[in-house]
């Protein structure tokens, strides 16, 4: 069982549409997915056509200390997902105590191991460094970083880095770490002059898939629809059934 | 002194591109602005070159309680910015007590008033809605809500419109609110059909301008500059000054 978190603090840059359609490109490959929406606005449950106000979910697993499998729905064949849950942001905004707060989804995953088979588990983070962030960070065994071609996407992410390494450093555990440049326009300049300052800075990281600006991508959740639901031969299926290739065969810039 | 928050809980919307645009062509027309970046990603700061982690601003205010003009740091003519500074993260994270935490920035704005001779006050918002939003929320005498033309930016338009109407309703207090379109791209049925749907929910107060997806807005922050400064035949200076002209003289749908 492999646990991913994507994560980015700064906000608008991909998150819950490469969580949604990233892992249904690798669940089309027979692997069964386990989605966790990290996000108290609720945007990757929104996607699968779960309102944010009647739902709980991640936010029983951290708050009361409920089993994952208590809150699970199923959504796909081999696609289950934890909704965010009404109350998740009370993990952000009421005092968590306890030396331990930042390990409760680990923990509720490391139960969750021995009774189910998910290859994947892959959790959509909000756009915040705070407590759940921190949760899906130490959860997790990789992370996988979208990052959008502008200057603001590149201050945010020199701003991540600072974090996650602060983070590993104190805890002394490394996560293996994915970067995928996402509504990517190829004509811009500016895209590609982002694209290569990253590729510089992280050499062997940068996922060889661009996520292109497809307004495809913009539609499918109005249907409740993954990419490849929607409009199977868009620039938006080709980009993310690559991008899971890439992943999965290892091919980085 | 009039103040606005700008503020969306959604990330990467616009907001903080509008707070930088907007507020300098307010500013072309001989009137004196506070911008004030409440964002603990400091991102309005590094729009102007300040850098996140050395800077203190908004953090002090809130936390400690220092006069607004003690942190103040003037970037135009007459455009000084109030930077959110390296702290200001302690707002979301550390446990902040006492029944008027909410009304802190409120109360420093109200002494700033005494002093100071400012026509505006812009905030630029967080993509949360934790303390920091709260504060802008109740300094503020109107809001400019920037929207993008997708199916997601509805969904989390409808959570912040609850939010605020829940805020406002407990407080008593109310606020003028603005809305304005953006990284709109007019060729889309989707985003036109976003748009429609904002104007039929919020008559009279969707601003007649949107401000079309227009690379120069993304490039300018990477200079250090304003549209206007950067690139001022551009379509985005020429949507953010129709923004602020519509602003001034009230054209809504
Ligand atoms: N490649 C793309 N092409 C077109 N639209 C896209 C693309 N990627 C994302 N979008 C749209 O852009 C908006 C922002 O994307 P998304 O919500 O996935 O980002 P996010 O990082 O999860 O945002 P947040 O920080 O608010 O959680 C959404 O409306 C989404 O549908
Ligand atoms: N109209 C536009 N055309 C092109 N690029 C834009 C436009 N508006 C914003 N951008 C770019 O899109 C990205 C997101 O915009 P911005 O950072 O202003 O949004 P935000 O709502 O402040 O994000 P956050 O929620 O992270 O604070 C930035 O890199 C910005 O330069
Ligand atoms: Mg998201
Ligand atoms: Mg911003």
């Amino acid at each position: 069982m492999k646990i991913l978190a994507v994560m980015n603090q700064k906000g608008g840059v991909g998150k819950t549409t490469t969580t949604l359609n990233f892992s249904h490109a690798l669940s089309q490959n027979d692997r069964k997915i386990l989605l966790i929406d990290a996000d108290p606005q609720g945007h990757l449950g929104n996607c699968y056509g779960i309102a944010d106000n009647i739902s709980s979910g991640l936010d029983e697993v951290l708050l009361s200390g409920d089993a994952i499998s208590h809150h699970l729905k199923p959504v796909r064949e081999n696609v289950d997902i934890l909704p965010a849950g009404i109350r998740l942001g009370e993990m952000e905004t009421k005092s968590q105590t306890g030396a331990n707060r930042g390990y409760r989804l680990h923990d509720a995953l490391a139960l969750e191991k021995n009774q189910t088979d998910y290859d994947y588990v892959i959790i959509d983070c909000p756009p915040a460094s705070g407590l759940l962030a921190m949760n899906a960070l130490l959860a997790a065994d990789e992370i996988l970083i979208p990052v959008t071609g502008d200057y603001l996407a590149l201050q945010g992410l020199s701003r991540l880095i600072k974090v996650v390494r602060n983070i590993e450093k104190r805890l002394q555990r490394q996560t293996k770490k994915h970067f995928v440049l996402t509504r990517f326009y190829e004509r811009r300049r500016l895209a590609n002059q982002i694209k290569q300052k990253i590729i510089q800075h992280f050499p062997n990281q940068v996922l060889k898939s661009v996520i292109r600006e497809n307004v495809s991508l913009a539609e499918s959740p109005g249907f409740g629809k993954s990419i490849f639901e929607y409009r199977p031969k868009s620039h938006g299926a080709e980009d993310y059934s690559n991008l899971a290739k890439d992943y999965l065969e290892g091919n980085y810039y």
